[in-house]
């Protein structure tokens, strides 16, 4: 069952103005980390309910939290998966999609079953191995959402460019 | 070759392939050019000093210091191009790192920052900012918003309702930045959003500049009893800064839609293989 009733409370809690301005404790700032984790998961739930019954498709649903560190298990390691974006704006958006991913070639589809252009692009990382992250444009309706299908195609990538990295000696 | 650029139909930025450093930007569409050069600096943060015994804390900055040190006058780049985007990735330091993108159809440059753990074995506390510095003749004037609804005029060492005697010249002058800041000339405008609130300033004329991190050692003794130092190694922060150039006049209809994407954000959810169909009944 889905609530949104944490998520609702962790940030009532959260308007307090130490958490506004990050001027409490270290302590009460993980604790405020928390309540918000928390929130999270029965939202998402309750996301997926609700796309689940917009969309007509009963689907594992996966947010990935830490996207903006190129962290997501669905997409790094399924073949096939489904990206669904929904937009809270009320006017279209247009928008570029980041996911990281494996090594490969991957087709995506847009909601119309047309192919869309995609490209996997070269992350330079502190790592030794480089990290791959597949790039689409997608356009979300209106306080709509909008689903594409993102299929492996091979496991060669002969798509990146090759990183012009130059090595600097300072003046 | 000497300068590198990233462009699409819209927008052309070029780097000077010495330093690896941003150097100007421009706005094809209105057939716009500015110089800019970008970088991230920092505070050395008071622990009190002659002047007063005020540290600089969670509740309080305070530089020690009116000019701020470069992380580093040059940053080690590489280069993404392809059909869809074009990016330039910098890496300025250990602790600190950004890249420059430019996606196909896209009117504004995104710069993707990763600073932290800002190091603090030099027994330094530092408040980490990106500065933006420009020809642009802005007679110490600068705006920001309030609570991304409000656009405030700014004006160095200036209060409107009361004479200020300015004791601090750096934190004297800065003010929250919700989701934009900009400066302008009365022709051209150069307009920083970002998708946090942070705080920001314009110390110099022509620059503009977000503080990005702050990692401090010492209490300001204004109630939270404790240092803003994180534990362990300290935190890691990710974010970006949206840069756009434009004429004075077409700046608002662009920053507005741009402001309201951002705090909206689209919200992407995956789903592994393909689903069966599904009704509520």
């Amino acid at each position: 069952s889905g609530n949104s009733a944490p998520l609702k409370e962790a940030m009532a809690v959260l308007q307090h103005h130490d958490a506004v301005s990050g001027t409490a404790k270290q302590n009460v700032v993980n604790d405020y980390a928390k309540q918000l984790a928390a929130g999270w998961g029965p939202c998402e739930v309750l996301v997926s309910n609700a796309l689940a019954q917009l969309s007509q498709y009963k689907q594992n649903f996966s947010f990935c939290r830490e996207l903006n560190i190129s962290i997501c298990p669905v997409s790094q390691k399924s073949e096939r998966f489904r990206v669904t974006v929904y937009n809270p704006v009320g006017r279209k958006v247009d928008r570029m999609v980041r996911l990281p991913v494996g090594q490969g070639n991957y087709f995506v589809k847009d909601p119309n079953d047309k192919s869309v252009p995609s490209n996997v692009v070269m992350v330079p990382s502190s790592y030794q191995s480089y990290q791959f992250e597949l790039l689409f444009p997608v356009s979300v309706p209106a306080l709509g959402f909008s689903s594409y299908s993102v299929t492996k195609v091979s496991g060669r990538n002969d798509q990146a460019r090759h990183l012009l990295a130059r090595p600097r000696k300072p003046k | 070759s000497r300068v590198l650029v990233i462009e699409n139909k819209y927008i052309r930025a070029t780097f000077d392939s010495d330093t690896g450093l941003l150097m100007k930007i421009e706005n094809m569409e209105e057939n716009i050019l500015l110089e800019v050069s970008q970088g991230f600096f920092w505070y050395n943060a008071s622990v009190g000093d002659g002047k007063s015994s005020q540290a600089s804390g969670a509740y309080i900055f305070r530089p020690g210091a009116r000019k701020p040190r470069p992380v580093s006058r040059w940053a080690q780049i590489s280069l993404v191009k392809t059909d869809l985007v074009q990016e330039v990735h910098q890496n300025f330091s250990a602790w600190c790192s950004q890249v420059i993108r430019l996606y196909k159809g896209q009117r504004h440059l995104e710069l993707e920052w990763t600073v932290g753990p800002i190091p603090v074995e030099d027994d330094w506390g530092k408040e980490v900012i990106s500065r933006f510095d420009t020809p642009l003749k802005t007679k110490g004037e600068f705006f920001t918003d309030s609570n991304g609804r409000e656009i405030l005029k700014r004006r160095g060492d200036y209060r409107p309702t009361w004479t200020l005697n300015q004791t601090e010249p750096v934190a004297g002058n800065y003010y929250p930045v919700n989701t934009r800041i900009y400066i302008m000339d009365g022709q051209m405008q150069l307009t920083v959003l970002t998708d946090r609130s942070q705080g920001g300033s314009s110390l110099q004329d022509g620059s503009l500049e977000l503080m990005v991190h702050r990692r401090l050692l010492v209490d300001d003794q204004r109630g939270v009893g404790e240092a803003l130092l994180e534990t362990n190694t300290g935190d890691k922060v990710r974010g970006r800064h949206l840069v756009v150039v434009s004429s004075v006049r077409g700046a608002a209809a662009r920053h507005r839609l741009l402001a309201e994407q951002e705090v909206l954000a689209p919200q992407v959810v995956l789903a592994p293989g393909s689903g069966s169909p599904y009704r509520s009944q």
